[in-house]
C-alpha cells in the first residue's frame, strides 16, 4: 500500500498575473512530481499542491525564487491518513 | 465487525468501503420496494457493477433528475454525501411537500460510486487515487480523468495529453466505461432535465462551459438559479460558495461532464465542489460528512424544485 510519509500540501497564493501564469504550468513541471489538489483559479485565490518529500526543498526554492507566497496546509499527509484509518476501524467495531 | 442490519442503523457519519456502499444500496431497495430500485448501467473496467438508484413513484419515462457522486474517487465526502442523500430522499418523501411534489412527477437517479475501481483503490492501495484504473497501453501510468473524458471540447486545452497526469483526458472521448455507461444511459433515457455531478473540494457551484468562454444560451437562468442554490446552502452553516461558469470561476477544463450533458439538451447541468474546511482539502474529517451533506441537500432541493416548476 502506498504511503505518504513526509508529503506536504502547500497552499500558494498568486499575487499577480505573472505568478498566476507560473502556477498554471506547475503540473507540467514533471520533476517536482506534484499532485495539484486545487488548481489555479485567479489572482489571490489559493492553489493547493501535494509535494513528495524528495522534491520538497527544490520546490520550495522554486517558489521562493519566484516570490510566490506559500504556507503549509498539511505538514504530513500520512498522519492524516492514519487518523482517518483509525477512525474508520473504530467506527466499524 | 458489526454490519448494519438496515439503513436506519447505517453509520452516515463515517466513511465506508465499496462493499458497504453496495450493501447499503441493496438494503435501501429492499426496505423501500415501492420507491427505490437499483439499475446496473454498466461495468467498470475491473468488472464492478455501476449501480444507479432510481427513486420513482410510478409512471413511464418521467422527466428525471440525475445526481452522481464520486467520479473522482479520492473525494470521499462525495460518496458519503450520496449515501446520506439516498436515505434523505426515502425519509422525506411523503413528509416534505417540495420533495414529495417532485417525486410525484419526476424520477431521481443517484449514482453513488461513479468510479468504483478508483474508490476501491483508494481503500486498498492509494488513498490519493482520483482517476479510473484502466491501463494505458505503452505507458506505465494507469487511468484517465473521468471528468476530462466527455465528448465536449474533448482534447482541447484544459486537459492533459500525458497519461501520468491527474487530468489525462484518455485516448478518445468516452473511452472509459464509467463515462460511456452514463452517456448510453442518458441518451437512452432521453428525458433527463437536470444533471448534477458532485465533486469536492473548494466550495463552488458551476455550470457550463469549461472549454470555451462563449456563454451558453441559458447562462442568465443558470446563474440566477446557482445564486439561489448557494444562498440556500449557506443558510444552514454559513458555508460560502462561489458560482458561475466553469471557465470563468475555475479554469479552462475540456471534456467535462456537464458540458456534455448541456450539449445533449439538459439545460440544468451543474457541478458542485463541496466544502473545504481550509485544513485538509478532500481529506475531510468524517465529522464533516453530515454537515456537508445537509447543506448540499438544500442546494440540491433548490435545483430540483426549480426544474420541477420550470418544465421545458
Amino acid at each position: 500500500k502506498e504511503t505518504f510519509e513526509g508529503h506536504q500540501v502547500l497552499r500558494i497564493v498568486p499575487k499577480n498575473e505573472l505568478q498566476l501564469a507560473l502556477l498554471k504550468n506547475l503540473e507540467e513541471i514533471v520533476e517536482f512530481e506534484l499532485d495539484v489538489w486545487m488548481g489555479v483559479t485567479g489572482v489571490s485565490y489559493p492553489v493547493d499542491v501535494r509535494v513528495p518529500p524528495h522534491t520538497l526543498e527544490t520546490f520550495k526554492s522554486y517558489l521562493d525564487s519566484h516570490d510566490l507566497e506559500y504556507s503549509t496546509m498539511i505538514e504530513d499527509v500520512q498522519a492524516i491518513l492514519d487518523m482517518e484509518r483509525e477512525q474508520m476501524k473504530s467506527a466499524a467495531r | 465487525l458489526v454490519q448494519p442490519r438496515n439503513t436506519d442503523s447505517f453509520d452516515y457519519a463515517n466513511y465506508h468501503t465499496l462493499s458497504e456502499i453496495y450493501s447499503f444500496q441493496d438494503m435501501l431497495v429492499a426496505e423501500n420496494p415501492n420507491l427505490v430500485s437499483k439499475i446496473v448501467i454498466g461495468q467498470s473496467y475491473e468488472g464492478r457493477p455501476l449501480n444507479v438508484l432510481k427513486f420513482s413513484t410510478g409512471g413511464s419515462n418521467r422527466p428525471a433528475i440525475w445526481i452522481d457522486t464520486g467520479i473522482h474517487s479520492r473525494e470521499w465526502v462525495t460518496q458519503a454525501s450520496g449515501l446520506w442523500f439516498a436515505k434523505k430522499i426515502v425519509t422525506d418523501y411523503g413528509k416534505d411537500s417540495a420533495l414529495t411534489a417532485i417525486l410525484n412527477n419526476m424520477d431521481i437517479f443517484l449514482e453513488i460510486a461513479t468510479n468504483p475501481d478508483g474508490y476501491y483503490f483508494t481503500h486498498t492501495s492509494n488513498r490519493m487515487w482520483r482517476k479510473t484504473r484502466k491501463p494505458n497501453p505503452g505507458n506505465s501510468c494507469y487511468g484517465v480523468d473521468p471528468n476530462r473524458n466527455w465528448d465536449a471540447g474533448f482534447g482541447l486545452p484544459g486537459a492533459s495529453t500525458n497519461p501520468c497526469s491527474e487530468t489525462y483526458h484518455g485516448p478518445s472521448a468516452h473511452s472509459e466505461s464509467e463515462v460511456k455507461s452514463i452517456v448510453d444511459f442518458v441518451k437512452s433515457h432521453g428525458n433527463i432535465k437536470t444533471f448534477i455531478s458532485i465533486h469536492s473540494y473548494s466550495q463552488m457551484l458551476l455550470y457550463p462551459c469549461g472549454y470555451t468562454t462563449t456563454p451558453v444560451k441559458d447562462q442568465a437562468e443558470l446563474h440566477s438559479l446557482a445564486e439561489k442554490a448557494i444562498t440556500d446552502l449557506a443558510s444552514l452553516y454559513g458555508t460560502r460558495y462561489r458560482y458561475g461558469s466553469i471557465i470563468n470561476v475555475i479554469y479552462q477544463a475540456s471534456g467535462s461532464t456537464v458540458d456534455w450533458t448541456y450539449e445533449q439538451g439538459i439545460k440544468y447541468s451543474y457541478t458542485f465542489e463541496l466544502r473545504d474546511t481550509g485544513s485538509y482539502g478532500f481529506l475531510l474529517p468524517a465529522k464533516q460528512i453530515i454537515p456537508t451533506a445537509e447543506e448540499t441537500w438544500l442546494a440540491l432541493m433548490a435545483l430540483m424544485d426549480h426544474t420541477y416548476k420550470n418544465p421545458y
